[in-house]
């Protein structure tokens, strides 16, 4: 398992570190536990501020690092694929953006299931699906080709 | 390996036969709230042998059991098949495609199948076994699960890391 | 309390009716508990829809009645002034709509001093602040004006 | 009543004097993530009186003085003013405008301030009782607490009732 902590926090200052642009972020062991039930701990500086505590990260902050997190983690030992839903809730434009690139990165050995209600994420897929409610309560799926989906961004 | 096709009916607001074509690549899933897209999530989850009916927002087993509209009556019975092109091999068995079913009724009665054959639970949750695709993985993040990472307990993240490696 | 309970749910039944465009919803005091110290619960039912347990909800569908609780309490009693940090992240473009059309309703009795990304909540407001950090790490706030707000929603 | 403006300065990001004049009806707060729209709630939650820390999404106290970026050094001081329109005298006081402000030095010690006089803080705290503008209240809704109403207690929306009658 150590082995794997040095990889998985190599993979996590990469990650983070591309994802924003900067700053620096460490994965550690508690020190205060028996190292068997030890748990990880996250050590994180954004680029131009101090290192904080977690807590004091803004929203967008912390959904952009849990985010780094699962990626460092897909690069490392990729999964065949990958359904995320609604996880760019809380990115603005510019970190919606880093996140596409990524999830556009890992494309080719990763398929991507996303639900999203971001244009942005939209239009970074390949393929568009829309669920709708024609009757109450009975959903029914669609498939959408790209050019329409934009209006579809509800 | 990539999920080819998923086929819901009967599963919460899928009421009528859905047959969801998947590409590898990036799918978006678009649609207005309460229209049934974290549906399609939970029913990815179920299939693969969620065992906790909370995990997929349920009180007892048969929430997840279409049950009714203001027109339409309850069904009897959910079923998710899950179609996965499997031609690398990654799955450990000579099929190169593969779809793994479930089915619950009204009585309690569960049904797994595996290519049409009947087996067990854990026979579906052991097929995947070392894909990531597990209980405690990372392949499926839903709706609101996001800040888990950041929130949830140092050891949960260690629990991560150990499905991982 | 239990004449405010009754004022409470008449508001809620309203507020829900309204905000979902059909439905039904009720307060409700726990059965099972001593008067004092029974909590409420919330009893509903989508248009269209049967009624269910409140987890089979969507993220979307939660969030709306979340804001039709909130609300129908403001209208009972109103506030001096609300804040409210980013309560729209999980409404689609509809809800949106119903969401600050029921801002606007309030507007008069209540200062609403909203924090979003969205783009048709900054369009209901009557003015608009956005926070910027120039320096990295030190915030700074600037009034904007109405026209150039829109390309401001990050 | 309504809230008229607000002067930080050394409050978490705020590291610099900022002045936010706010009018009656709706005000709308943008920005990037991180830059500082969350710690202008915790501002006024904070000169309202706000004795939990954690609330702030802090651990310690000190943790909302402004503790320094890459160029910047700490400062050893956070201060919040809030001045409000009184002029329907909703407040029990005869001023037709209030200013509340609230001081904490890294030392620990604080101060609490009513047009300039040194008050304490439940005097703060008392003069917003049954404005709604209280710490069970509904009139700050913080960044993903509203699922709150829903997820939390059954217990929790009646204090929230009990609050409002
Ligand atoms: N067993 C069931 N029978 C019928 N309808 C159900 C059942 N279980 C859940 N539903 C309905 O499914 C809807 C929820 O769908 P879902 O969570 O997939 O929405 P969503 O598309 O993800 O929306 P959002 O964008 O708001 O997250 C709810 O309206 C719920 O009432
Ligand atoms: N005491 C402090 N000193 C300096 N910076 C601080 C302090 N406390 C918090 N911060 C910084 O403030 C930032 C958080 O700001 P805030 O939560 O207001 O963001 P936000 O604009 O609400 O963003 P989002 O849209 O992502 O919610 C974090 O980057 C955090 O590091
Ligand atoms: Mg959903
Ligand atoms: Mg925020």
């Amino acid at each position: 398992f150590s082995q794997f902590m040095l990889l998985a926090n190599e993979s996590f200052k990469r990650t983070f570190t591309e994802i924003f642009g900067g700053g620096e972020a460490s994965l550690v062991l508690e020190e205060d536990s028996h190292y068997l039930s030890a748990g990880v701990d996250i050590v994180l500086k954004m680029p131009g501020k101090r290192s904080q505590p977690l807590n004091l990260l803004s929203g967008g902050e912390k959904a952009l690092t849990c985010i780094a997190f699962i990626f460092a983690l897909l690069r490392l030992r990729p999964v065949p694929f990958c359904l995320l839903d609604e996880i760019d809730a809380a990115l603005d434009e510019t970190n919606l953006m880093r996140f596409t690139q990524f999830l556009k990165n890992m494309a080719d050995e990763i398929q991507f299931i996303v639900i999203t209600h971001r244009q942005t994420t939209i239009e970074a897929g390949s393929n568009i699906y829309g669920v709708t409610m024609p009757q109450q309560g009975i959903s029914s799926v669609l498939s959408i080709n790209v050019s329409d989906s934009i209006s579809m961004a509800i | 390996m990539y999920l080819k096709r998923l086929d819901i009916k009967g599963f919460k607001s899928f009421a009528n036969e859905t047959e969801i074509i998947l590409e590898p690549g990036i799918n978006i899933i678009v649609g207005p709230n309460g229209c049934g897209k974290s549906n399609i999530a939970d029913a990815v989850r179920w299939v693969l042998g969620e065992g906790n009916v909370r995990q997929l927002r349920g009180q007892k087993n048969e929430d997840i059991i279409f049950n009714g509209t203001d027109k339409q009556k309850p069904q009897g019975m959910a079923m998710v098949d899950m179609t996965i092109d499997n031609s690398d091999h990654m799955l450990p068995v000579e099929y190169g495609e593969i779809t793994v079913g479930r089915k619950l009724f009204r009585s309690g009665e569960s049904e797994y199948l595996l290519n049409k054959s009947r087996v067990r639970m854990k026979d579906i949750v052991n097929l995947f076994t070392g894909t990531g695709l597990g209980k405690r993985g990372y392949s499926i993040i839903g709706q609101g699960e996001l800040e888990q990472v950041l929130n949830g307990q140092a050891f949960d993240r260690r629990l991560i890391l150990e499905e991982a490696s």
